[in-house]
């Protein structure tokens, strides 16, 4: 199974048109592995992007160096899923007994 | 009846179980319809709740699952199927929905990305289909809908999670659906159930320009979105899709108000962010009964403007 050790999800706060266009070069960075949950589009809506490990130092240096907002959503991103995987266990031996 | 928990995620194996014991315990109002295959070759199920023993009704599409990560969707699905079951001759509302017309409920629109889900990667959201001289795997089976097909918000290229694919209808899944809305003809509601941003939307996605009908798509939606917040508080934004997050050809919606279903909606349901795709269990029965608050508006106006 895929796992997300140390990945992030990060919330990005797009407040002009320069900023969606600055997201769209992150975006075409393929070498950064990102998966945008939410893309950037317009103003007004944030965007979510799930940032591995590897990547997260390169990240946050763009987004710095760039004068973007954001803030961490998910800290931590496999301990979320362990969760998941423990209550969906739970719930299969429940149903069993 | 059984020990299904609804505020759980399930497999798709005990998903179709389910969906059977569902169509078992009803079987005056509930049958379970096999629409067709996924590319791995899993089956399509529906649940078709009717009262109109085999008489040909105007019908209402749900539909849930197509991205297969957003899991809150499909568990949405079948805490509704049992809501409609359980309510039919108790709740005034849907018992005369169901005395005219019939509703088809498909939780899993994306059955093998469901399964890679639970499988592979979490966070999986496309088909599974192959490319020759592609490495990448699967098509976003919210473009491949032939509404303006590889128009703007789509992407050509395979490893994009917006892959339009080949052709419109490439994605059997796509095609199944179609085929079997189009075969019916006679559905007058499509709604498709998405996570997360908590959204009710109309088309246009493909093109900023207004529907014919969104002054009245507009003003259903709203309503729709303030009988879901009068449970608990959860605020929509409605609009159409094109002006209220973003332009994205190919979209089921859109398919389906192009070919005459005018009661055309996208909802995309909790949270705001927090958890994204990766919604806690314990938000699933609450999210499943503010949705079915705003499924319901939307449906009693379908009922009550058949055209």
């Amino acid at each position: 199974r895929g796992k997300f050790f140390g990945d992030q999800v990060f919330r990005i706060n797009v407040r002009n048109g320069d900023e969606i266009s600055k997201l769209n070069e992150l975006m075409k960075s393929d070498n950064l592995k990102l998966n945008f949950w939410k893309s950037p589009c317009s103003l007004g809506h944030p965007v979510d992007v799930l940032v591995p490990a590897v990547s997260l130092q390169p990240v946050e240096f763009f987004l710095k160096s760039q004068g973007l907002d954001y803030s961490v959503t998910i800290e931590d991103l496999q301990a979320l899923l362990d969760k998941e995987d423990e209550e969906m266990q739970y719930n299969k031996e429940q149903e069993r007994s | 009846s059984n020990n299904f928990n609804y505020g759980a995620y399930h497999s798709l194996e005990a998903i179709y179980q389910e969906m059977d014991s569902i169509a078992g315990d009803f079987p005056d109002l509930a049958s379970r319809v096999k629409i067709g295959h996924s590319f791995e070759n899993r089956p399509m199920y529906v649940l078709k709740f009717s009262t109109g023993k085999g008489s040909q009704r105007p019908a209402i599409w749900l539909n849930a699952g197509i991205h297969s990560r957003e899991w809150i969707s499909q568990a949405t699905a079948m805490w509704t199927a049992r809501k409609i079951v359980s309510d039919y001759g108790k709740d005034p509302a849907i018992t005369s929905i169901l005395e005219k017309m019939d509703i088809f409920l498909l939780p899993v629109a994306n059955p093998d990305g469901y399964v890679h889900t639970h499988t592979e990667n979490r966070l999986w959201r496309k088909t599974r289909s192959l490319h020759p001289g592609s490495p990448c795997i699967g098509v976003d089976p919210n473009r491949n809908w032939n509404a303006s097909f590889a128009g703007k918000g789509a992407s050509g290229n395979p490893c994009s999670e917006v892959y339009h694919g080949p052709h419109a209808n490439s994605e059997v899944e796509v095609k199944s659906v179609v085929d079997f809305i189009q075969q019916h003809g006679d559905f007058k509601c499509f709604i498709d159930l998405h996570s997360y941003s908590q959204l009710l939307m109309y088309p246009y996605a493909y093109t900023a320009k207004e529907a014919p009908d969104a002054d009245e798509l507009d003003e259903v939606a709203r309503r729709a979105a303030e009988a879901l917040a009068s449970l608990s508080g959860t605020q929509y934004r409605v609009g159409s899709s094109a002006t209220t997050v973003y332009q994205a050809s190919g979209s089921s919606v859109d398919w389906a108000y192009d070919n005459g279903i005018k009661y055309a909606f996208t909802f995309e349901l909790r949270d705001t962010g927090h958890y994204g795709f990766l919604l806690p269990a314990d938000q699933i029965i609450p999210t499943a009964e503010e949705t079915w608050l705003g499924l319901k508006t939307i449906m009693e106006h379908v009922r009550d403007h058949l055209y």
